[in-house]
C-alpha cells in the first residue's frame, strides 16, 4: 500500500523554509599558518557573516517585523548565539563526530584538538547526539530556531504580549506540523521543545568560550560578533 | 541603542514586515 499523503505544511514552516538562508562558507585565509589563532580566527570570521545572515532571516519570521526595533534587539541579543549553534548542530546530523561550522570547514576530534577547538568541540557534540536521536528533519530545525529566538528569555522586552504571541503562532506551527507529520509519536513536540535547555546550556559554554578569548585580544574580531558579545 | 549600533543599522534596513 502505498503511504498516506502527508497534508501540506502549514503557512509559517513552509515560509520558514524558503527564507531560510544560503549555505555558508569558511574560507579560511590560506596565508595563515595553521594553528589555534587561524582556526579562531576563521570561526570568529564567519560567525560574524552568519550574523548578518541571521538578522536578516530574523526578519522574515513572521511576526517578528512587527515587534518594536528595541524588542527585536532584545531578542537577538539573547538568542544569537543559540541560533548560530543550532545552525552547526543541524548541519553536522549527517557526520559522525565531526562539526560542519561551514560547508567548506568540517572539523573532527583530532584537527578540534590541534587547532584549540576540542572545548567547543565537546560542548556543541552532546547535541548534535540529541537530534540525531530524534532525526530532526528540516522542517523541525527552521520552526524550532524561530522558537528558540522567540524564547530567548531575555529581561529587557518592553512589550511581552507581543513576544507571547510570536512564541505561541510559532509553538502553534510545531504543534500543527507534528499532528499533520508524526502522527505514530503525539509526545515529539514536547520532545523536540524539551532539547531547548541543552541548547541553551551549549550557548552559553561557546559565548563563554568566546568572550575569553576577547579578553585575551590575540584573535582578531569583527565588530558586529564584538557587539554580540558584549550586549551577553 | 548607541551601544548596539550595527544591530540597530541591520534591523532598520528594511524589508517589508511578514505578518503573522
Amino acid at each position: 500500500l502505498p503511504p498516506p499523503a502527508k497534508k501540506p505544511l502549514t503557512k509559517i514552516v513552509s515560509h520558514l523554509l524558503v527564507v531560510e538562508p544560503e549555505k555558508i562558507y569558511a574560507m579560511p585565509d590560506p596565508t595563515m599558518p595553521d594553528g589555534y589563532i587561524k582556526a579562531l580566527t576563521t570561526l570568529c570570521d564567519l560567525a560574524d557573516r552568519e550574523l548578518v545572515v541571521i538578522i536578516g532571516w530574523a526578519k522574515h519570521i513572521p511576526g517578528f517585523s512587527s515587534l518594536s526595533l528595541a524588542d527585536q534587539m532584545s531578542l537577538l541579543q539573547s538568542a544569537w548565539m543559540e541560533i548560530l549553534v543550532l545552525n552547526i548542530v543541524f548541519r553536522s546530523l549527517a557526520c559522525e563526530e565531526e562539526l560542519v561550522y561551514a560547508e567548506d570547514y568540517v572539523v573532527d576530534e583530532e584537527h578540534a584538538r590541534l587547532s584549540g577547538l576540542l572545548d567547543l568541540h565537546v560542548a556543541i557534540l552532546p547535541l548534535v547526539r540529541r537530534y540525531k536521536k530524534l532525526s530532526m528533519e528540516k522542517e523541525e530545525f527552521v520552526t524550532l530556531k524561530a522558537i528558540a529566538l522567540s524564547n530567548s528569555d531575555s529581561t529587557h522586552i518592553e512589550n511581552v504580549e507581543a513576544v507571547q504571541r510570536l512564541q505561541d503562532s510559532l509553538h502553534e506551527a510545531l504543534q500543527d506540523l507534528e499532528g499533520a507529520h508524526n502522527t505514530e509519536d503525539p509526545r515529539r513536540t514536547g520532545k523536540l521543545l524539551m532539547t531547548l535547555p541543552l541548547l541553551r546550556q551549549t550557548a552559553a559554554k561557546a559565548v563563554q568560550h568566546f568572550y575569553s578569548i576577547k579578553v585575551q585580544g590575540k584573535v582578531p574580531m569583527h565588530k558586529l560578533f564584538l557587539e554580540m558579545l558584549e550586549a551577553k | 541603542k548607541e551601544k548596539h549600533k550595527i544591530l540597530h543599522r541591520l534591523l532598520q534596513n528594511s524589508t517589508s514586515p511578514v505578518e503573522l
